[in-house]
């Protein structure tokens, strides 16, 4: 990725649709520039609100040719679709279309919200990939408007100048500690088995660890799911090859490294009721298709078959994991055992036998 | 007094406009967007060429070959690729 200094030096940005293309209904171009904003806030601090006169921060504009006062023309059908001006005053941060293409919402001719959201990239600042696979690639590529456009590159990209969740501070932010795995304090926020592998997070990071060879793998969770936010508290895998991660009353499904569309759901879907405001844990025993959600010591308990919430609950944690005292940080199922993490600690547990085995260092995954 | 057609001369022709023009839109630096005009940048057809062909991972050779025209051709976004 490349960018412009200085981005923007707010975060609430104004923009406003100057004019329309007759090629796609106003509804449409409306939805599509949304869409292209949503982009880009979802993964950094920036909100953009949409003015209908006056000023904005970042004009938006379809025209041909030489147009106003634009120092860039367009050149007729095809070649040149788009062009952007970085962060500034006058032009910057502009966006112009150009009006002898032909815009639409899907594969045909040229997708309006994904050349937008490409040229939302130039406005905030960013400047072009040689990534391939970046949305900020100069070429036009079309991709299925389902399917979240940006690259990891793309995320590092605007991170770099915005930061990345919305409670960053304002000025750019300084490049993120990275927990020591085997210093003697690791403790995690949430844990989950994802076929043959157990996921580790905390905060904006992931350790894929394959206990079958030992081998530990480092990511930031925005390069997998980028619209995922940073500290998840809660996550597991279900009975249908599907992993669920749980942030204060929302929780998101992903399936296949795919986040299914409608999510994130408030929890209160699941049978939760309202005074339930976060989950701490949450394991699915795959011998009994039954998952146990952990809340401060109290648990519930969901029949994944009847995806409902069993009658009688929350209970004890202890009545039903004697020794599991304190609060569950994060737990998961490896080779029919669980493992109940809190701090730096972690209690291997039969279920059957409902008995702790062993009590390990909660980094003893890691091979330190 | 038959016309002599040279299409190869004219192909020629609109392939060295075509760089030409992609070269002077992508890969010359820009001032200040407020400030308008253009500065185009010292360096011969040859090296801005290098540059583009690096920029999209194609083989560097300074030489207009079909698959750098290819990429030429493709519809893209109108900021430059350098200088920004």
């Amino acid at each position: 990725y490349g960018f412009t200094l200085p981005g923007w030096k707010k975060t609430k940005l104004t923009y406003r649709i100057v004019n329309h293309t007759p090629d796609m209904s106003k509804e449409d171009v409306d939805k599509a520039i949304q869409k292209a904003f949503k982009v880009w806030s979802t993964v950094t601090p920036l909100i953009f609100i949409r003015i209908h006169e006056g000023i904005a921060d970042i004009m938006i504009a379809f025209g041909t040719k030489a147009h106003g006062h634009c120092p860039r023309y367009f050149d007729g059908p095809l070649g040149v679709l788009a062009h952007a001006f970085p962060p500034g005053n006058g032009f910057g941060g502009d966006v112009h279309f150009d009006e002898d293409e032909d815009w639409t919402t899907g594969s045909a001719g040229f997708n309006l919200f994904l050349v937008a959201a490409h040229e939302f990239g130039h406005a905030l600042g960013l400047s072009h990939s040689n990534d391939q696979r970046a949305l900020m690639f100069p070429n036009y590529a079309y991709i299925s408007p389902s399917e979240f456009p940006l690259s990891s590159d793309d995320i590092s990209g605007i991170q770099s100048i915005y930061g990345s969740s919305p409670n960053a501070p304002d000025k750019r932010p300084t490049t993120p500690t990275l927990p020591k795995t085997c210093g003697p304090q690791m403790s995690f926020d949430a844990i989950t088995t994802l076929r043959r592998e157990v996921i580790f997070l905390k905060g904006r990071h992931l350790w894929r660890v394959y206990p079958d060879n030992s081998a530990v793998e480092r990511e930031l969770i925005s390069t997998f799911w980028p619209t995922l936010p940073p500290g998840i508290e809660a996550a597991y895998e279900n009975t249908k090859d599907q992993i669920l991660f749980f942030k204060g009353n929302k929780f998101w499904v992903i399936s296949g490294y795919q986040v299914l569309l409608g999510y994130p759901k408030n929890i209160n879907t699941l049978g939760f009721p309202k005074g339930v405001k976060k989950i701490d844990a949450a394991v699915c025993n795959k011998n009994t298709g039954k998952t146990d959600f952990f809340t401060g010591n109290k648990y519930w308990r969901f029949d994944e078959n009847s995806q409902s919430m069993e009658e009688g609950y929350p209970r004890q944690t202890v009545d039903e994991f004697p020794g599991i005292i304190q609060k569950v940080d994060a737990v998961f199922q490896q080779k029919g055992l669980f493992y109940f993490f809190h701090g730096p600690k972690q209690w291997e547990f039969d279920p059957t036998a409902k008995k702790i085995i062993r009590k390990i260092k909660s980094n003893s995954w890691f091979n330190c | 007094n038959t016309l002599v057609i040279h299409p190869e001369k004219d192909n020629n022709e609109e392939e060295a406009k075509l760089v030409q023009d992609y070269l002077n839109k992508y890969y010359a630096v820009e001032p200040d967007p407020n400030q308008l005009g253009w500065k185009i940048n010292a360096e011969s057809t040859a090296e801005k060429l290098k540059k583009m062909q690096q920029f999209f991972g194609l083989k560097v050779t300074g030489k207009p070959d079909t698959e750098t025209l290819e990429i030429m051709k493709k519809p893209r976004c109108g900021v430059p690729d350098v200088g920004l």
